[in-house]
């Protein structure tokens, strides 16, 4: 079982990939995962890496 | 981005897709 911190991490990170789905960098393969990088996600991490 | 999106999108640059744990219900 997870503790209430790790519950609380793994919801932000949801939270958080499903901001990124909305912006277009990440498209979710199936409803809950996994996923991955856009076209446009690949850019933004070149760029970040840049 | 926040630090936390950052680090998603480099995890899947890296990894080629993104796992995350299911809730738990």
């Amino acid at each position: 079982a997870l503790t209430s911190e790790e519950a609380q991490a793994n919801k932000i990170k949801r939270q958080a990939a499903d901001r990124l789905v909305t912006m277009r960098l990440l498209k979710a393969m199936e409803v809950d995962g996994p996923w991955r990088l856009t076209d446009l996600g690949r850019e933004y991490v070149q760029r970040l890496a840049q | 981005l926040t630090s936390e999106q950052n680090q998603l999108m480099i995890q899947a640059s890296q990894s080629g897709t993104l796992h995350l744990p299911i809730e738990d219900p």
